[in-house]
């Protein structure tokens, strides 16, 4: 008997649920178009060509559903309380992003109700506040060495614009201040006009 | 300090270092990473002027200086752990790629995975003390993903127990592999291989392609770099034709299918078995996926959180870019979905390395969902990744296309994952041939396992739509 199951937009598992669901729709859907093809024609190789994009948003959706399982599964892994409630937030963004980017598979399929899709936009605007004050915490997690990243824009420790200057001036263009072309093709030119 | 990003920091609600740890896999591995990366970072030998300000032929030579310097200094240092090598190679090459990544990446796992074991105690030795440098060439000019399409053609001849290489047509000259131009003196060359008149498909064979000592092209051999890309300035791409070049029978990586002196053929145990090595990098491209987005979200955050525009209420200072929510909803989902790549990526290396494991003992069975995942995830993270680097340059406004930003030099050096090692959406389509397979193995009643198995719930699988 189908087991009735209700997506609680606030809780990780629940949505990955729903992303399986959503990848199982489609797997099915798609095989269902290609067994279609396959009965209108003979060959299996057109049949499969006349279902291929189909098939990609089959593969597409399974992919996207292991990242959603494996992010989720993750967080029951993170041991400080401060560091797993801010990825239960990302975690949390990763899949209602998803779903915003998607919304007519988790509609057509039953999967969330038009009132649920209206939730989830408003609640990835929420998370994008709840990030905010932690975003440059987030980033310098990734620990990149400033000679790794290879930025002026993304260093460590914001000097941007005089460091911007400094990278210019190194340029090879700037090894002499009147670059030679001047004197070969400007100069003779005005002098000619 | 920027007294902007000062201010963000000390309003964390978390300690970075503890998800540094998470990211890493713990504390020690962070302490460990950090010491490998400070060996390159305090040695004055590994600096060199701004890639940026140097020619084409500049950056290869410095590229080739920073990688035979990398070999010397791994060996000095007795660095012989996976992860830690490729940490110390990571901070060597920074944003670029080295001339001799198929080498390490590509040409001694081949022979690893593939060899028998005579001809891994022949070679190994040669390859890891750089006698013999390899690439591994497999796509040509007019062939790339469809690998049943390639044209260079392995011929056995039984009189003199040799196999006979060679490119018969322009299309067929190997095309693209790193190293090839003007680094590598060998390269494992994907050919469809001739016996006793029949054609048996794609095997590997190490095949040399200049002469020891002098580095010149072999005779029948002709070798070069296929010119400047989008990216990858410091990598010599490169072409590779040969003209009915012999090798000895030992030459063909014998681990599975076998060629016996008189040219009898022995069929492999799986035909999957040679795609162990793509199999690999795919894995491996997860990974990358995850660094890049996870880079390129560093440098567009930090400088949104400097950088200051406009005004949001009249008369008040310029506020800080990262404030508008528009920039907030480019970039956060794209910080989240490189995290989200992490931990896929680190999934993807312990999945692969325990079902390789399964099946050097033999246990073939989770090789196919491994080859469908690996191609699906690859082709699903490096589209998604490749987007977001793009994102991030065009959420830093025009300081974003000058090369200092490093966004430039992130997306060219990423975006050809999307089409090499399997084009993503060929490998999307393999992975779709697994999952429909699966699904009819559902529906005549049998069970799945592995990542798939939600397919055997599909008649529960019913949501019902919550009432809000």
């Amino acid at each position: 008997a189908a087991r009735p199951t209700t997506v609680h937009i606030n809780d990780p598992a629940s949505l990955v649920e729903a992303y399986k669901v959503r990848a199982s729709r489609l797997v099915e859907a798609a095989a269902k178009n290609l067994q279609g093809e396959l009965n209108r024609r003979e060959s299996k190789e057109d049949a499969w060509n006349r279902t291929s994009v189909d098939l990609v948003r089959a593969s597409e959706a399974h992919c996207h559903y292991v990242v959603v399982k494996l992010f989720t599964a993750k967080l029951s892994e993170i041991s400080d309380a401060a560091v797993r409630a801010i990825m239960t937030s990302l975690c949390l963004l990763y899949a209602l992003h998803g779903i915003s980017k998607h919304t007519g598979d988790f509609l057509q399929g039953g999967i969330l109700t038009d009132a649920q899709v209206t939730q989830v936009y408003q609640q990835v605007k929420d998370l994008l506040a709840v990030i905010r004050p932690n975003a440059v915490a987030l980033v310098d997690s990734f620990d990149f060495h400033d000679s790794h990243l290879g930025s002026v824009l993304g260093r460590y420790d914001g000097n941007i614009y005089e460091n911007m200057f400094e990278w210019a001036k190194k340029s090879p263009l700037n090894k002499t201040e009147v670059h030679e072309s001047f004197h070969k093709h400007l100069k003779p030119m005005q002098a000619k006009l | 300090m920027n007294p902007d990003l000062r201010r963000e920091r000390e309003a964390a609600a978390f300690q970075p270092e503890l998800l540094t740890h998470v990211l890493d896999g713990g504390a020690e591995r962070t302490t460990r990473r950090r010491e490998i990366e400070a060996l390159v970072l305090n040695d004055p030998e590994f600096q060199h002027e701004d890639l940026n300000f140097l020619s084409r032929s500049q950056r290869y030579e410095v590229a080739i200086r920073k990688s035979a310097l990398m070999v010397m200094k791994l060996r000095e240092y007795g660095i012989a752990d996976p992860d830690e090598i490729y940490w110390f190679k990571s901070m060597c090459l920074g944003t670029s790629v080295g001339p001799l990544n198929l080498h390490f990446g590509m040409f001694i796992p081949t022979i690893k995975n593939q060899g028998t074991v005579d001809q891994r105690e022949k070679w190994l030795p040669l390859t890891c003390g750089l006698q013999i440098i390899g690439t591994y060439a497999q796509t040509e000019m007019g062939h790339g993903t469809h690998l049943r399409g390639l044209e260079t053609t392995a011929t056995y001849d039984p009189a003199t127990q040799e196999f006979i290489l060679n490119s018969p047509t322009v299309t067929s000259i190997k095309w693209w592999p790193g190293g090839l131009g003007k680094t590598s003196n060998h390269a494992i060359v994907l050919a469809q291989l001739y016996t006793q008149g029949q054609c048996k498909g794609l095997h590997a064979f190490i095949v040399p392609i200049r002469q020891l000592g002098t580095h010149e092209p072999l005779p029948g051999i002709t070798v070069g770099d296929i010119g400047p890309k989008f990216g990858y300035d410091e990598m010599d791409n490169g072409y590779l034709k040969m003209d009915n070049f012999r090798i000895p029978r030992e030459n063909m990586l014998m681990k599975y299918a076998k060629v016996e002196p008189d040219g009898t053929y022995v069929k492999p145990l799986n035909d999957k078995l040679t795609y162990g090595t793509m199999v690999f990098i795919r894995s491996i491209i997860v990974g990358d996926s995850a660094r890049s987005l996870s880079r390129a979200c560093t440098i567009a955050i930090r400088y949104s959180a400097v950088r200051h525009q406009s005004e949001l209420k009249p008369g008040e200072p310029e506020p800080q870019i990262l404030d508008y929510q528009t920039q907030q909803y480019k970039l956060f989902p794209l910080l989240a979905t490189a995290y989200a790549f992490h931990f896929v990526g680190a999934y993807m290396k312990e999945t692969y390395l325990r079902i390789t494991g399964d099946i050097s003992e033999g246990d073939l069975s989770q090789l196919p969902e491994l080859h469908a995942l690996t191609a699906g995830l690859k082709a699903f993270t490096s589209w998604i990744a490749n987007a977001g680097i793009e994102e991030c340059r065009m959420a830093c406004g025009g300081h974003g296309y000058s090369r200092c930003s490093g966004l430039p030099d992130i997306y060219v050096t990423f975006t050809p994952s999307c089409t090499y090692e399997g084009e993503n959406t060929v490998m999307m389509l393999q992975t779709a041939r697994f999952l429909v397979k699966c699904y009819a193995q559902v529906s005549s009643g049998q069970l799945v396992s592995g990542m798939v198995s939600y397919l055997n719930d599909l008649s529960g699988q019913r949501i019902q739509p919550q009432q809000v």
